[in-house]
Order: C-alpha cells, then structure tokens, then sequence
C-alpha cells in the first residue's frame, strides 16, 4: 500500500493552487524515493514538474510504486476541505483504482476523509536535459509575481533580458511599453529579499505573459523565486517548496520566425 | 512576429 503523512498539510494546499491552474489532470508517481509530478499545460508550451522527497514526509510508505492519475480540479475541490493546519495524509492500496485523503486537526478532535476515484493517464514523460544555464535570478517571489501582473497589462509577451548589469522585464502593447529593471542586491542581509544574478553569457528571451502568471500561482510556496535562463531554451521557473522538494515550471519561448 | 514554440520541440518523450 502507499500512505504519506504531511504534518504541514498547507503545503499540499500551496501546491494544489500552483498546479491547477495549468494543468486539469496529472499523474502523481509515487516510489520510496518520492512523489513526482509531470505534466504539460494543454497546449504543450509549458511544462510543470513536482518533486516531494520521502523524507519530507512525518510517515511514508510505498510498497510497490504506484501511479496515480487524479483530476486537479476534483483533488483541489477536496483540498480546500482540509484547514491549513490540518495534518494531511494521502493513502492508497496498491493497484486501486481510489485514492483517499485524510485530515487531521492539530488536537484529533476532527478527522476528515475523502475517497476520489482515479484515472487512467496514459501521461507520457518527457526527458528534461541537465542544461548549464547562460544566466540564473534569484528574487523575492512577491516581487516576480509583482513584475508579471504589471508588465502583462502592456502585452501578451513579456521579455526577459539579463546582463551583468542586472535584469530587465519589457512588455509592448497598444497602450504603451513597460520596462522593469532589477538591480543585482549589493548588500544580502536578508537571503530572501535579495536579487541574486549568475550570468555566464547576456541573454534575452520573449515569453507568453499568461504562462508566467499562471507560474506565479505557486508564489504561497516559497519567499523567493529561480529563474534560468539560456539562448533558444526553455525558462525554468523554480520555487523550493519547504526542505521537502520543489515546483518547477519550464516554458518555451517564443521566437523571431 | 514571434512565434510560440511548443515545449515539446525541446522535450523529447524519455
């Protein structure tokens, strides 16, 4: 059988919000390493992959590895039945095709649970290359989040340049162009408020806004935020979900034909 | 104009 006990349920509430806007359905793949998570957004331009870390877990058992097909929509509807400090387990019986959720509140006065039937994914997973990126921004997530609610009001694109002088975040429109530019932080007294940049070569790449701001869903899950980026490949947006894993989220760019 | 690039021109099927 599989069961994994969360002691910090909120998180898997945090992670539900970051998923279900981009994704309906997904399988979670779950060995003694783990749950994993990958997935295509509908249209394929985007790519999200989850990893929880056994250890992360209080209590976690996977017997046999398992893969779970679940609607987003209807785990998310359950989700938001458990209270953010609610303990959460996720339990399965190996090959059912039924997964159950339970919720425990912090004094076991109230025990909640949900049994939501399973599908059949036939998911295919994509091989993600180890990439050595040109650049990497490390920023506060609010800030991020922030650029990209501003910025997709100029346009449905948004370009990310970065050099070593900083970061800039542009977006043209109808109604005008906007240019945010981030500085590298001089000082880092606090790690997470810092604007980190790594930059081995310039890079400039065009994005689809409304990816972005789906991305930014996830920002609950982690005070700062990973972007990385190199010529001609897909963005990685990164957010590290506590010490038990992370969500990254991989979009194409759009190119010059 | 740019154009949208599909995830899967990068990522092949493992």
């Amino acid at each position: 059988m599989f069961e994994a006990r969360l002691l910090q349920g909120s998180l898997l509430k945090k992670v539900m919000e970051a998923l279900k806007e981009l994704l309906n359905e997904a399988a979670w793949d779950c060995s003694d390493a783990g749950i994993q998570l990958q997935a295509m957004d509908n249209s394929h331009v985007s790519l999200v992959s989850l990893n929880l870390r056994a250890e992360g877990f209080d209590k976690y058992r996977c017997d046999r590895n398992l893969s779970m097909g679940m609607n987003l929509g209807s785990m998310s509807k359950i989700l938001k039945c458990a209270s953010n400090e609610d303990i959460i387990t996720i339990k399965a019986q190996d090959n059912a095709d039924t997964v159950t959720f339970v919720f425990e509140s912090p004094d076991q006065d109230k025990v909640s649970d949900y049994e939501m039937k399973l599908m059949n994914l036939d998911q295919e997973h994509l091989g993600i290359p180890e990439t050595d990126y040109a650049c990497t921004i490390r920023l506060p997530s609010s800030e991020f989040a922030r650029i990209c609610r501003d910025l997709s009001q100029f346009g449905e694109s948004m370009v990310i340049s970065c050099t070593k002088e900083g970061v800039r975040f542009s977006a043209t429109g109808d109604i005008g162009t906007g240019n945010i530019k981030l500085a590298q932080s001089a000082k880092v007294d606090k790690e997470e408020e810092a604007v980190v940049i790594e930059m081995q070569e310039p890079v400039s790449l065009t994005f689809a806004c409304r990816y972005l701001n789906s991305f930014t869903k996830a920002t609950s899950l982690s005070k700062s935020v990973q972007l990385s980026m190199s010529p001609e490949v897909p963005l990685v947006v990164e957010y590290k979900i506590e010490d038990i894993g992370h969500v990254r989220y991989y979009l194409a760019p759009k190119i010059e034909d | 104009k740019n154009q949208q690039v599909k995830i899967s021109k990068f990522f092949h099927v493992a």
